[in-house]
Order: structure tokens, then C-alpha cells, then sequence
């Protein structure tokens, strides 16, 4: 059988589907100083799964409103950096206006996602920390 | 009442692969 992290290097989403694949690349994450990246991307898969019941109203509106505030209120953070202007104002509008929408954080999941590919998760490949691995 | 930050984790813990 391929060894998993001979897996982690086909895509994103087969390191992010592996716990040991997720707890290296975030420590890789954190060497960089962008661990927030990761997190945001998970924070936004756990919002999505939250069910829209009447029973999950409030805890969904504090969890939307917390993940507004620590990753895209503020415009030099890191995740926010890398988020388009019309998807961080989409999102403030719903915080603000309380349309709380199960994918109300999808685009920008998207767009830290192609970042990912494009620019961290590659170099990650090439670590020291993920060669020492392997 | 869980603080932002308690919720936030458990969030992301929710959305990380369960089985190894």
C-alpha cells in the first residue's frame, strides 16, 4: 500500500483528509506564520456541516460573527489578506444583516483553498519538515 | 456560555477527519 504521506503530496485535499498530514502541514503553517490559513479552511468546512435548526440559530450566528472577527475584520491578517474585497464585503453584509447561510463562507474557503494550492501547499512538498518525514 | 474561542476550535475540530 502507498505510505500516506506519499499521498499527501497528490493533492491538497488527500493531505487534508489525514490527521498526521494535517498536523505536519500546519506545523509548517506555523514555522511560516500562517497557520490562520488552515484553520480559517476548517473553520469554514465546520460552519457548513452546522445544521440550520432552530436549536443551532444562536450558536450559528456566534460562530459566523467569530470567524468574521479573527480572520477577515481585520484587513492585514493573513487569511484576509488573501480574500477579494467583494467576498469579505458579502460576508460582513451577512454578519451584519444576521443572513446566516450555511455557505455564506464558501468563496472564501475557495479562495484560500487556490492559494493554498498554488503557493503553500507546493512549497510545503518541498520542506525540510515534510522531507525529514518521508 | 462557551467563549468565541471555544466555539471556533470546536468547529474545526468538527471538520477534521475523525478516522485514521
Amino acid at each position: 500500500p502507498t505510505p500516506p504521506y506519499l499521498k499527501w503530496a497528490e493533492s491538497l485535499h488527500s493531505l487534508l483528509d489525514d490527521q498526521d498530514g494535517i498536523n505536519l502541514f500546519r506545523a509548517f503553517l506555523k514555522q511560516e506564520e500562517c497557520a490562520d490559513l488552515l484553520d480559517f479552511w476548517f473553520a469554514c468546512s465546520g460552519f457548513r456541516k452546522l445544521e440550520p435548526c432552530d436549536a443551532n440559530e444562536e450558536k450559528r450566528l456566534k460562530l459566523a460573527k467569530a470567524i468574521f472577527k479573527k480572520y477577515i475584520l481585520d484587513n492585514n491578517g493573513i487569511v484576509s489578506r488573501q480574500i477579494k474585497p467583494a467576498t469579505k464585503c458579502f460576508i460582513r453584509d451577512c454578519v451584519m444583516k444576521q443572513q446566516i447561510d450555511p455557505v455564506m463562507f464558501d468563496q472564501a474557503q475557495t479562495e484560500i483553498q487556490s492559494m493554498m494550492e498554488e503557493n503553500t501547499y507546493p512549497v510545503f512538498l518541498k520542506s525540510d519538515i515534510y522531507l525529514e518525514y518521508t | 456560555i462557551d467563549s468565541e474561542d471555544d466555539l471556533l476550535q470546536e468547529c474545526i475540530s468538527s471538520a477534521m477527519p475523525k478516522i485514521k
